[in-house]
């Protein structure tokens, strides 16, 4: 494998979004790109990670490989590359360590650091095509608020779409607390957009501790898509350049 | 919990 990523910032704010969700994961490198996949300790939420190949430049990977990385040691490796530095990811066959270049654009200026290896046996996930009743994009710091702000009053959040808007409502011990958002294009600033495009009503609840930790993907993205059905876990996406993308897929709360 | 049942529901192991 060898894939060099103009920004390596864009790696560090991936890993800084899910490293409190998963631990210890595979990075699946192959001719397409690199994909990762897991699922937090409680089993009720799933990282979906696609770096395609067209995100990097070059991009090279003869032989499908996994690497098992430690989150928290690859932060700690990321963290040592400046905000502007550009950053090759390289792994010989079967290897025992992954190796990180930093370049400054700049300057001379070339760091490199391996990080070793684990064999992690990791369940694989199908995850199904699926057709949402809603889909919702809006600002991503707009849905981060909300969800923080309601996280004030509640553990679980309502979602509840309908061609009136899309409603966030929660209650909790010292009150209740809503939030109702009306499609809304600004020609100016389209990151401000709100599109809801909706095929049936959908009213679903989550718990917010969850929706704030992908929150943490929002530096990735002006806008987050929420795509909701009844009875199917919603899907967070954070769209990348290059139709990479970190989604995060979270179960609802059922009834007792 | 009837969550983490759904997840697996959802996404069988390939």
């Amino acid at each position: 494998l060898e894939a060099r990523l103009e920004q390596a910032n864009l790696l560090k704010k991936v890993v800084d979004a899910i490293k409190d969700l998963v631990q210890d994961c595979n990075f699946d490198c192959n001719d397409s790109g690199i994909a990762l996949q897991a699922m937090d300790n409680s089993h009720v939420a799933l990282v979906s990670m696609m770096l395609k190949s067209e995100s990097f430049s070059p991009f090279r990977c003869d032989r499908n490989i996994a690497l098992g990385i430690n989150l928290t040691s690859l932060q700690k490796v990321l963290r040592c590359a400046n905000s502007e530095d550009i950053l090759t990811l390289k792994a010989e066959d079967a290897p025992d360590v992954v190796n990180l270049v930093f370049e400054s654009a700049d300057s001379d200026r070339l760091s490199e650091y391996d990080i070793k290896l684990m064999d992690i046996d990791q369940e694989h996930l199908g995850i199904p095509e699926t057709e949402y009743a809603a889909n919702i994009s809006m600002p991503s710091a707009e849905f981060q608020k909300i969800c923080r702000d309601l996280m004030a009053l509640s553990e679980s959040v309502a979602i509840e779409c309908t061609k009136e808007g899309v409603k966030f409502s929660c209650n909790g011990d010292i009150g209740s607390g809503s939030v109702t958002l009306r499609s809304h294009t600004n020609v100016d600033k389209p990151e401000n957009n709100v599109e809801i495009d909706l095929t049936e009503p959908v009213a679903l609840t989550f718990s917010l501790k969850y929706l704030v930790n992908f929150c943490k993907a929002s530096g990735l993205s002006g806008q987050v898509k929420l795509c909701l059905s009844n009875e199917v876990p919603l899907l967070v996406e954070y769209g990348l350049a290059s139709n990479s993308y970190l989604r995060f897929y979270l179960a609802p709360k059922i009834g007792d | 919990t009837l969550q983490q049942i759904l997840l697996g529901l959802y996404f069988p192991s390939s």
